[in-house]
């Protein structure tokens, strides 16, 4: 109460986030989506979706509480439609 | 609640269902009443019935499955994604695969496989994940025990939209998830924690820390697994470390995130006759170590020194607290006693004996 941050690894994070869009938010694979410069990010799209569906704080980036959920068991059907 | 994209759904009312293996995790019988219960889940609120089939195709086939089962959406090992569905269909819709890796039980260590099962099932018929935390069709695993489990009012209006109502006289109704700032929010028991402040209200609870706007929702589970949903009262003793949990006539001792052996014991350890059936509220007196027990319009007084009722109690509430007659919850903070009764909280000065200002309940969540 509360419990501390842990300290994660940059690449795994990137991995996990990458890995939960594509399997519940429909994210194309892509071998670099987080490099793209032209228009937004789709990475960041979609987490700012997944963000909105959980009532978590809408950044598009990967914050603890983000995390938190993409940790969490889950069901394995995707939350939108594929 | 949210449909299945395109609102597939069955063209009958009449389903069949097949269990075409076993997890060696759970006896037979345990996997056979789970389902069991968790197809009568949607049953009982609609005009769906399931027959079980065997030996022949069924409109939901269930099975436990390992990694790829050729279906392209491989499981992944334990924890992570615990099962799938297929929404309504021939063939392979409506199935429900589960992830054979997952430490199913009947209970709540593990997933609890009839929670999962009640969850899949509503993507058999037709809905799809609800964004309300409270939901069963809420994406991510929460243990609720499956003897206290009552199908929450997001997931009836969802299957009642695509199937109608239930052919019974009453039709039933579900838990509503509590939302903070919902005015006509009311509270089973309130307790601080820490320096936090925990406001309980059926399975959940609002967690509010003082340093943060927000506030928390969370299953009491969540924290405490051993706990039952529907406290009736709750307070903290800070000289030990401890909050104290009442329900019906027992209560629990929870030190952090455990609950101590030998709990729940009977409420009449404490002193209480046996005419006392519940606790409403409780705060203690961290000044005179004091605990003041609420029930219907009286309340006892507890020495926690002592581990003894004071002698000349009960008193009336009205004697001694001015026009707060019942009291649903209540907590000492910053020298002050706040007494929840309804939408309404008192604020008390135990120094004066009067209350000072009057607010609304959800007053501690800066709505």
């Amino acid at each position: 109460f509360p419990v501390a941050p842990e300290v994660e690894d940059e690449g795994k994070t990137l991995q996990l986030v990458e890995s939960y869009l594509q399997n519940f938010y429909n994210l194309q694979k892509d071998r670099h989506p987080h490099l793209r410069s032209h228009g937004e990010n789709p990475l960041n799209t979609k987490l700012k979706e997944m963000q909105l569906f959980f009532g978590l704080e809408v950044t598009g980036k990967p914050d603890l509480d983000t995390l938190e959920v993409m940790k969490k068991p889950r069901c394995g059907v995707p939350d939108v439609d594929q | 609640y949210v449909f299945t994209p395109g609102n597939p759904k069955w063209k009958r009312n009449n389903l069949t269902y097949r269990i075409l293996n076993y997890t060696p995790k759970m006896r037979r019988a345990d996997v056979d009443e789970a389902i069991r219960k968790a197809l009568s889940v949607w049953s009982n609120v609609t005009p769906l019935t399931f027959q079980k089939v065997e030996d022949k195709e069924a409109d939901i086939m269930i099975s436990f499955a390992y990694r790829d089962h050729r279906d392209n959406s491989p499981f992944d090992g334990p924890n992570g994604q615990l099962a799938h569905a297929f929404q309504p269909g021939e063939g392979i819709g409506g199935d429900v695969h589960m992830d054979e890796e997952e430490a199913w039980t009947k209970d709540g260590r593990g997933y609890n496989l009839f929670i999962v099962l009640a969850h899949e099932l509503g993507h058999s018929l037709g809905l799809s994940h609800s964004n309300d935390p409270g939901a069963l069709m809420y994406p991510t695993y929460s243990y609720t025990d499956p003897n206290e489990f009552l199908l929450p009012q997001d997931d009836i209006d969802g299957i009642q939209a695509i199937y109608g109502q239930s052919n019974t006289a009453v039709q039933p109704t579900g838990p509503v998830t509590p939302e903070a700032c919902d005015p006509n929010l009311t509270f089973d028991a309130i307790t601080t924690l820490r320096g936090e402040l925990f406001f309980f209200k059926g399975r959940y609870m609002l967690r509010k820390h003082p340093a943060r706007t927000e506030t928390e929702l969370n299953f009491i589970s969540l924290f405490w697994p051993k706990l039952p949903s529907g406290i009736q009262a709750a307070y903290e003793n800070v000289e030990r470390d401890e909050i104290l949990i009442f329900k019906e006539d027992k209560y629990w001792v929870i030190e952090g995130y455990d609950v101590l052996p030998g709990y729940p014991k009977p409420i009449y350890g404490l002193g209480f006759p046996k005419t006392v059936k519940r606790v409403n509220a409780a705060y203690n007196d961290e000044a005179t170590g004091k605990t003041y027990f609420f029930v219907a319009d009286r309340y006892w007084r507890y020495d926690e020194k002592k581990k003894s009722m004071d002698h000349g109690y009960p008193r009336k509430i009205v004697s001694d607290f001015g026009k707060i007659g019942r009291v649903d919850a209540a907590f000492q903070k910053d020298g002050y006693v706040y007494f929840f009764h309804g939408t309404t909280q008192f604020q008390f000065d135990p120094r004066a004996k009067r209350i000072v200002r009057q607010m609304k309940s959800t007053s501690w969540f800066n709505c």
